[in-house]
């Protein structure tokens, strides 16, 4: 079963599955243990290392198991955990187990080119005002038309010691908002990379001034990412390309990353987003076969009900016209033939001295005759008329 | 009645030399 086309072969709308983004990926912390090395942690020793690759493994016989920060003793205490989702994701929900009493200060950032800029997710506090100068997040949602940043109460230890960070895409979502029907909550859920900012630990008391009394260190484990790899309604999958990168394996005539653009030859109407009704597929222009590139024309598209506005560019086959679909000049259509036909158009070939132009009629064929002369190509004298000596009058009244 | 074909060494360029087709 294709996920993308329904039983008939027509397109649908179809989403790649929900995964852990995460899985695999390299996370890059801006303090780990083990440099130098210490009693408990030493980088260089497989048995003994905390490194960040730790929260994204899948787990398994891995031991130790948890990312550990290096000692802090200073202020800021700030560490950062950045991941690289590899390409575009739509997210659903972010977490991340912590392995030791959970800070109480953290703030989930999302960059949407790569890790060239960053915007707040949600904040996670104790303390939304004195941390991150924002109001506790209502217990209903945001209040506004959009989803925005809220500041969620920071992660609640757990008898064991640890405790969980979790964030929800729907909890910073007024209800009711769609992701078909709404651009404002599509680019809300984009991100290629998620960013976690430690910036408090429990320890510390509650204000952000207070200077570490005590070393500290931050352990973390199982950092997840859910979410659907972004493919725009074109994909049902991704897969890694030759050089490695992740891509959508685009359909209905869409490409790119995340296929967000129609491919070359299917310009016949501008690209959409497929929702879960309409597929929007790209439309191959209409060429006939004679074209192998065309252009997307909105007055056009406009002029025809929002249909069609593909123009085929660099017309073959001795054809011509928006969809080339009639002959050019010097040729005529040939009724035999299916306009598709590599030689649909069959030239003039008007008389160079019986025809008064090279042009013949697009649909008969007929040249333009001059005086006296007949026939398709104007090559023989009309009945009457008998051939003369001059080119300019080359058939003459017969006495 | 099937008239024949234009026949072009019946025609004489003497002043046309310039329409003369490359035929």
């Amino acid at each position: 079963a294709d996920p993308c086309h329904d039983e008939g072969g027509a397109p649908r709308g179809c989403v790649p599955g929900l995964v852990n983004a995460a899985l695999g990926r390299e996370v890059l912390a801006s303090s780990t243990c083990g440099r130098p090395p210490t009693r408990a942690c030493d980088a260089s020793d497989p048995r003994r290392a905390h490194p960040a690759a730790l929260l994204t493994s899948a787990g398994g016989t891995a031991n130790p198991v948890c990312w550990h920060s290096d000692w802090l003793t200073q202020v800021p205490l700030n560490v950062t955990l950045t991941v690289p989702l590899g390409k575009a994701f739509e997210l659903v929900f972010v977490s991340l187990r912590f392995c030791s009493t959970p800070p109480t200060s953290v703030a989930l950032l999302k960059s949407q080119d790569h890790g060239r800029s960053w915007a707040p997710l949600g904040f996670f506090s104790s303390h939304c005002g004195l941390d991150y100068g924002r109001q506790p997040a209502p217990a209903d949602g945001p209040a506004g038309p959009g989803p925005e940043a809220l500041c969620f109460p920071e992660p609640q230890a757990q008898p064991d010691g640890g405790g969980l960070l979790a964030f929800s895409v729907q909890d910073s979502s007024p209800p009711g908002l769609d992701l078909d029907s709404s651009p404002v909550l599509q680019d809300w859920v984009t991100a290629t990379d998620i960013r976690i900012v430690l910036t408090r630990p429990a320890m510390l008391g509650d204000t952000r001034d207070t200077p570490a009394m005590v070393p500290y260190s931050y352990s973390a484990t199982e950092l997840q990412v859910g979410g659907r790899c972004k493919c725009n309604g074109h994909s049902s999958r991704c897969l890694l390309d030759t050089q490695g990168h992740l891509i959508c394996d685009c359909r209905h005539g869409t490409e790119g990353p995340d296929c967000g653009r129609c491919k070359p030859f299917y310009c016949d109407r501008p690209w959409q987003r497929a929702t879960a009704r309409e597929a929007h597929a790209c439309l191959a222009c209409s060429c006939n076969g004679h074209a192998r590139r065309c252009r997307f024309n909105m007055e056009l598209y406009r002029l025809s009900g929002r249909r069609s506005g593909g123009v085929c560019l660099n017309c073959r086959h001795n054809t011509a016209g928006r969809h080339c679909h009639y002959c050019r000049e010097g040729f005529y259509r040939d009724p035999g033939r299916a306009p598709s036909d590599r030689r649909a158009c069959r030239a003039c070939d008007c008389h160079p001295v019986g025809a008064a132009g090279k042009t013949c009629n697009q649909t008969t064929g007929q040249c333009p005759c001059k005086d006296g002369v007949t026939g398709l190509t104007c090559n023989r004298c009309a009945p009457g008329f008998q051939q003369s000596r001059s080119p300019v009058a080359p058939c003459v009244k017969t006495p | 009645e099937v008239m024949p074909t234009l026949d072009m060494a019946l025609f004489d360029w003497t002043d046309y030399e310039d329409l003369k087709p490359d035929v």
